[in-house]
């Protein structure tokens, strides 16, 4: 499975 | 801060102009329908200060963009309705499809977040559409749809850098694959920018 993405951006 | 700058742009013209002659109110509406699905983490994942300051005004100037387009008396009269004649569905339903198939994590915020990444590689395609077709293109919106399109471009660097010289920092390839799309979607747009620039002549896309 893929990694949780980062919610860092906008 | 360019993304800002585009937004900035947009409502200086609907505000100064009392016009919205050449933008797109599809693509407004897809982008709003990209804020609000993108940004339900608003209270419950704290970032920094600029991060929810910012999602705040692309969340509000986007609906105020909204509300000149269909409920300003002068400023909807100016709208191109028959025009802007691209179905929201056409770019909503394909891309929800993708964030069911392709996602991170099947939870109702991640399929919407990753819902939000896809809309947003496409939701510039009605007003460049509507850009075609439009003969007298103001400077104000060329601008706007040019720092719209270099705010994207300008997140494959960050992601470069962020990629080497960040310890932490996880490979997001939805993220990154859809931004490469967006980016490539305006190369057509930016050639014609430069160009118009270069020559210091008006801008136009030719049909």
């Amino acid at each position: 499975t893929m990694q949780d993405p980062p919610k860092d951006e906008l | 801060m360019t993304h800002l700058a585009s937004i900035c742009l947009l409502l200086l013209k609907i505000h100064t102009m009392k016009s919205c002659a050449g933008v797109s109110l599809k693509t407004q509406e897809l982008y709003a329908l990209v804020f609000v699905t993108r940004y339900l983490d608003l209270f419950s994942n704290f970032v920094s200060m600029y991060n929810t300051i910012m999602k705040i005004i692309f969340l509000s100037s986007t609906f105020g963009i909204i509300w000149y387009m269909r409920g300003h008396k002068l400023v909807r009269q100016s709208y191109d309705k028959e025009q802007d004649t691209f179905r929201h569905y056409f770019l909503v339903i394909p891309c929800m499809v993708l964030a069911l198939v392709i996602h991170s994590k099947f939870t109702l915020l991640e399929v919407l977040w990753t819902f939000s990444i896809y809309l947003e590689a496409v939701a510039i395609l009605p007003q460049l559409v509507l850009l075609q077709r439009t003969r007298n293109i103001d400077n104000l919106t060329g601008n706007y749809i040019f720092c719209l399109g270099a705010y994207r471009a300008l997140y494959l660097l960050n992601w470069i850098y962020r990629y080497f010289m960040e310890k932490n920092y996880h490979a997001q390839w939805i993220t990154w694959m859809a931004g490469m799309i967006q980016t490539a979607i305006y190369a057509d747009f930016f050639y014609y920018y430069f160009k118009s620039w270069k020559k210091n002549e008006r801008l136009k896309l030719p049909a």
